[in-house]
């Protein structure tokens, strides 16, 4: 073991309090890193919400399109109908053997309810239905309500957080700069006083 | 507001920091309990992920059958209902279904697209999300150190104790143990390997590093 002195463990600590001293000026910057990085992620949100609204346009013209070819299609008189309802009613009972054979298998419950309740939508659907490929219309048209509610629940939650956010980041704290030397007490009561916080002092009065 | 409710009194340490914590927690509470919400445990959610994925179409065929519709390839006359062509008496119907399932061809794929730029979106909230939580973390540490650095002492950390151990020449490195006390600190022994020098500055660099890191160790603890 070495001697240390009394001077050589106060000069230790003196250069130790200045490395704790810029340590606690990097945190505080570290806190307004994070911010910038929260602002950064927030201004990618917002393009990527840009592209979500153009991309919506788009997919809405194109249902569109779709819905107005189904009602034109519809429109059209029944010539298949003898044809169509003859397949159907062979391709009924292989349906809803087919379908109660994969639920049972994959999906397991409630399958009493499930027959009866597929034994009634069959009876009631239409050969048309199919034809026109009705099944993936109705799809895609509740895929679609169900994308604007989910949109439509993020933005407004989102929109709350942001608000609480902006009016953090806009505080003093994230938009003073610390200052840069030993003893400058970031938060300390000595020497640097911030004037607005400690009203006794002259300048205020 | 950080203004000191009275103009005649020091703000307390409470005062300064406290609706920073409670901003930031209703900023996570905004976001987290978006996450939450029944739009995302929906079950109806699964919808819009990968089109013939098998919850799905259980949970399709629970709710109104249509599920079942999803297996008609597996049915000959099934299939020959999708062949029938209608067009014998008015040819314009065959274009106007081909028109009809051109287009939903496209719908369906810009349908899956907007899907994935919704999952991005997601992904985003999620990365504000664990910013806001570090942004907590990180905060609640600086609060700590603002507190601790209320006080007169001008030392923040007071080195009490130097041991230099130097090593045989067949064993490995020696140490310097260092015993210091960072703030309000019970006593916080660290090592700098002996090739450090005490009067190299990296010596004490090193030594309030990990002081540093130790007494946060223990203040999250």
């Amino acid at each position: 073991d070495q001697a240390v002195s009394d001077n050589e463990l106060q000069e230790m600590s003196n250069q130790g309090s200045k490395y704790i001293n810029k340590e606690i000026q990097n945190a505080v910057n570290g806190v307004k890193q994070i911010k910038n990085l929260i602002e950064r992620t927030n201004e990618e949100r917002k393009i990527l919400l840009n592209n979500l609204e153009e991309a919506k346009k788009k997919k809405e013209d194109v249902l569109n399109e779709t819905r107005d070819s189904e009602m034109k299609l519809k429109a059209f008189p029944g010539v298949c109908n003898e044809t169509m309802m003859a397949l159907w009613e062979e391709c009924k009972p292989c349906l809803k053997q087919t379908c109660m054979k994969f639920y049972a298998r994959v999906c397991r419950s409630g399958s009493g309810l499930v027959g009866r309740q597929l034994e009634e939508f069959l009876n009631q659907s239409s050969p048309f239905y199919f034809w026109i490929n009705g099944d993936r219309i109705d799809s895609l048209l509740e895929d679609d309500r169900q994308q604007s509610h989910m949109l439509d629940v993020m933005q407004d939650r989102f929109s709350r957080a942001s608000s609480i956010m902006d009016e953090l980041f806009q505080d003093r704290f994230f938009t003073h700069e610390p200052q840069d030397s030993f003893r400058s007490f970031p938060f300390g009561l000595t020497p640097w006083r911030p004037h607005f916080l400690f009203p006794k002092s002259r300048f205020v009065r | 507001s950080l203004m000191p409710f009275s103009p005649y009194e020091p703000p307390s340490f409470q005062d300064m920091f406290q609706p920073f914590f409670d901003m930031i927690h209703q900023a996570q509470q905004a976001m987290d309990v978006h996450f939450h919400s029944p739009a995302f445990q929906h079950p109806q959610m699964d919808l819009i992920r990968e089109g013939d994925d098998d919850r799905t179409v259980c949970r399709e065929i629970r709710h109104n059958s249509t599920g079942c519709l999803r297996m008609k390839d597996q049915c000959e006359k099934c299939r020959e209902i999708l062949s029938v062509d209608c067009s014998a008496s008015d040819p314009s119907q065959a274009q106007l279904r081909q028109e009809l399932n051109d287009s939903l061809q496209l719908a369906e794929l810009l349908t899956k697209r907007y899907n994935d730029l919704l999952h991005s979106y997601q992904r985003k909230m999620l990365n504000t999300s664990s910013l806001l939580e570090q942004l907590n973390e990180q905060f609640s540490w600086v609060s700590q150190l603002a507190n601790l650095t209320q006080g007169e002492d001008q030392y923040y950390l007071r080195v009490t104790t130097v041991a230099s151990h130097t090593s045989d020449s067949d064993a490995p490195s020696g140490v310097t143990e260092v015993v210091v006390k960072l703030f309000d600190s019970d006593p916080i022994t660290v090592t700098v390997p002996v090739e450090v020098s005490r009067k190299n500055p990296k010596f004490m660099e090193t030594v309030a590093e990990k002081a540093l890191q130790e007494y946060r160790k223990k203040s999250r603890e």
